[in-house]
């Protein structure tokens, strides 16, 4: 199973993770005796970067209208900032004794933490970027709802013009985020759901236009029509149901790499 | 160990870099 939830992720994580579990054994292989190097220079250059990363975090917070967010990413900012303050520590207490041993526990807390807090910050973020594709599919499910009372023409016309766009951005974000998650099995649902409701689309519309042309005609067969209609209509939304709840489910688990 | 630990800072500057511009991006 993957560590990293999302492509994007495992991409900017992976390789800082590695380094820290590489130098926790180097650590542990020389415990005593080796003089730790000067290492203000580095750590400056870092506590520079966090300083930026909490502006721009700061101003991200301010300005966005998802309350979760809002919630949430204040703790995973001050982790990154608290982590860096302890590599500053380290590095000045390395300077008076490079062979402080509570200073390399420090260094390797420090590093840990900004990997946790960064790790926090992109989680956040791409939760934030699954509850946008869910405020979409929740559309097409409102729409999907109003079919069975679609009985003229004009008004399937309307539903059509206001279905298509949503269903468009549905499908784009969706296969978009598909790409993205590094779960093959959660993939492949999505795959799967998606071909559904693209397939079954226009079925539906079919099944209302037959439904309006035998009430309008008042011929028999309007409610097996309508059954028809209502059936398509379920099945749709089953789809997009499922692929609402595959795209919460997450293989991110923090004790994991931890 | 200098050289692993200057690495990993650096590779940690990174990181946050990338963070940054991810937050960047998405808000835009």
């Amino acid at each position: 199973m993957p560590v990293f939830h999302t492509k994007t992720i495992e991409s900017i994580l992976e390789p800082v993770a590695q380094q820290v579990s590489r130098l926790v054994i180097l650590h542990e292989e020389a415990e005593d005796g080796n003089p730790m190097p000067d290492l203000e220079r580095p750590v400056m250059a870092v506590s520079r970067a966090v300083a930026n990363l909490v502006k721009v975090g700061r101003e991200t917070i301010n300005s966005s209208d998802d309350p979760i967010l809002k919630q949430d990413m204040p703790a995973a900012l001050m982790r990154v900032e608290g982590a860096s303050k302890l590599l500053e520590e380290a590095s000045a207490m390395l300077k008076q004794d490079p062979l402080s041993g509570s200073a390399r526990k420090k260094l390797i807390e420090g590093s840990r933490g900004i990997l946790q807090g960064t790790s926090a910050l992109l989680l956040c973020f791409d939760e934030s970027e699954v509850r946008k594709i869910i405020r979409e599919c929740k559309r097409v499910l409102d729409y999907l709802a109003v079919a069975e009372v679609i009985e003229t023409m004009e008004d399937l016309v309307q539903f059509l013009k206001d279905l298509s766009p949503c269903l468009s951005k549905v499908s784009r974000e969706v296969g978009g985020r598909e790409k993205e998650l590094t779960h093959q099995v959660h993939r492949e649902i999505l795959i799967r759901c998606l071909d559904q409701v693209k397939t079954l689309a226009p079925i539906l519309i079919c099944s209302m236009k037959i439904f309006i042309h035998i009430i309008a005609q008042g011929g028999k067969g309007a409610e097996e029509a309508a059954e028809n209609r209502n059936y398509l209509a379920q099945r749709m939304t089953d789809e997009i149901n499922e692929i609402i709840r595959v795209l919460q489910l997450t293989t991110y688990d923090e004790e994991e790499w931890d | 160990l200098r050289v692993g630990w200057e690495q990993l800072l650096t590779s940690i500057n990174r990181n946050i870099n990338e963070v940054e511009n991810q937050i960047l991006t998405r808000d835009s």
